[in-house]
């Protein structure tokens, strides 16, 4: 923080809280994106009947070099961050990847012309994480 | 990597056996046993549209029956109840079920309903075919839905009593079906506030889905008194009103992976407490080591 500090320009900023951001979290950080889509366009909505829209979001950003508590993230995570760093760049950085999910309900038409509701596990992306 | 090998391995053992819709040349991991395939009514098209030759539209490949209308409507007042517009499960404690199937009677015997249409309009011959019930799905409940051609000027009270009566076929020896077992039930609705008549068949035909039967084969009589039973109503004839083929509606839990248990997402809730509480900490174990014989009883308990 002192390195980044002399290197600070000399007008005093204006706002501080967004000027110490940029030195505490990545600036597209992991985080939940929304994503929306309607069976329609998969051209599934004829035996899908309902729900019409499915929001089944997605993760994305990077993941900060000391994920521990934000994310929720294992230790492992963070010494998978050093492996990269300081031991071999072959091995991944940690992944922003969904960490909790929600169901979905579904009213589909089977192949034999019967009709089927069904409620989903792990359909819809609510939390994500660094791993 | 090592996962990937083993499952190539496992190919041999045809535990991977490429089931007959999965284009072949999807990756090997992709391909699910039939149970959990089937079971699973979204992957077949997900796994499609992810392998190459997904790209045509799923549907043209997979010809559907269409099904009834009435039951359409039925299906969609019920994913209402249960389900918000976006297609979250309601959070409803009452219902244990995570599957619905509604099956309609088979179509060749729709034709045979014509004919005993014009003679007898009080019974029907029904024929359901179960094959879309995976053996992960377990019956909770089974239901027969009746629904009356009002199309025709229909009293507004009726007590009707319905004969159901469960066919076997001997196939050995070819002579017509035998009534294995039957049971009426009387019921009591007004016509003009019910477009569905719900009759609980669970404890009638939970021996048969119980054994995995996948055709069921059933006569469904009705007979119906005009008016209300509790004034004196002079005792008409027959109802002229037609009987729609009963659709057989199953509650089922889907005991397989993918499936939402609410249970298990309360227990889930339950499992992580806010916070871990002291004493649960190996620090806390040390705190209290003098007190050695009572953490171990104490542990001994939790354990138990």
């Amino acid at each position: 923080r002192e390195e980044s500090l002399k290197e600070a320009p000399a007008a005093p900023p204006r706002n501080l809280s967004e000027y110490f951001k940029q030195f505490l979290f990545p600036q597209n950080e992991c985080e939940l994106h929304n994503f929306r889509l309607s069976f329609s366009q998969l051209k599934w909505d004829k035996w899908i009947i309902a729900p019409h829209r499915y929001s089944p979001q997605y993760c994305k950003g990077d993941c900060p070099r000391a994920a521990g508590h934000r994310y929720g993230s294992p230790v492992h995570t963070m010494v998978q961050n050093i492996i990269y760093e300081k031991l071999d760049a072959a091995v991944p950085r940690p992944s922003c990847v969904p960490a909790e999910y929600s169901p979905l309900s579904v009213l589909t038409i089977e192949p034999d012309g019967s009709i089927v509701y069904k409620e989903y596990e792990d359909m819809i992306a609510t939390k994500c994480t660094c791993r | 990597p090592h996962s990937r090998d083993r499952a190539v391995s496992d190919k041999s053992s045809g535990f991977l056996a490429p089931p007959e819709d999965i284009p072949p040349r999807l990756d090997p991991l992709l391909r699910l046993p039939k149970g959990m395939r089937r079971g699973h009514a979204l992957l077949p098209p997900l796994l499609k549209v992810l392998s190459d030759q997904g790209r045509q539209n799923w549907e043209s490949q997979t010809p559907r029956l269409q099904p009834d209308s009435r039951a359409l409507r039925y299906m969609k007042r019920l994913y209402k109840m249960s389900a918000t517009k976006e297609g979250i499960p309601k959070a409803n404690k009452s219902h244990l079920y995570n599957t619905v199937r509604l099956f309609t009677p088979c179509s060749e015997c729709k034709h045979r309903h014509r004919e005993l249409m014009k003679g007898d309009l009080h019974s029907v011959d029904l024929l359901f075919n179960l094959d879309r019930v995976t053996a992960l799905e377990h019956l909770l409940k089974s239901v027969l839905l009746c629904s009356f051609d009002t199309s025709v000027p229909v009293p507004s009270a009726a007590t009707c009593v319905c004969h159901l009566s469960i066919k076997e076929y001997d196939f050995s020896s070819q002579v017509c079906p035998s009534t294995s077992h039957s049971i009426a039930f009387s019921l009591h609705f007004e016509f003009r506030k019910r477009r569905w008549v719900e009759i609980d068949v669970t404890s009638f035909l939970q021996p048969l889905i119980a054994t995995n039967r996948r055709n069921i084969h059933m006569a469904v009589n009705f007979t119906c008194l005009v008016g209300d039973p509790q004034q004196s109503t002079e005792q008409e004839g027959s109802l002229s009103v037609a009987l729609v083929p009963p659709s057989l509606l199953l509650y089922l839990n889907d005991t397989s992976e993918q499936a939402y248990h609410r249970w298990s997402s309360l227990r889930h809730r339950r499992k992580t407490p806010a916070r871990p509480r002291p004493r649960d900490t190996p620090l806390a174990d040390l705190l209290h080591g003098q007190g050695k014989e009572h953490t171990q009883s104490t542990r001994a308990a939790r354990r138990r």
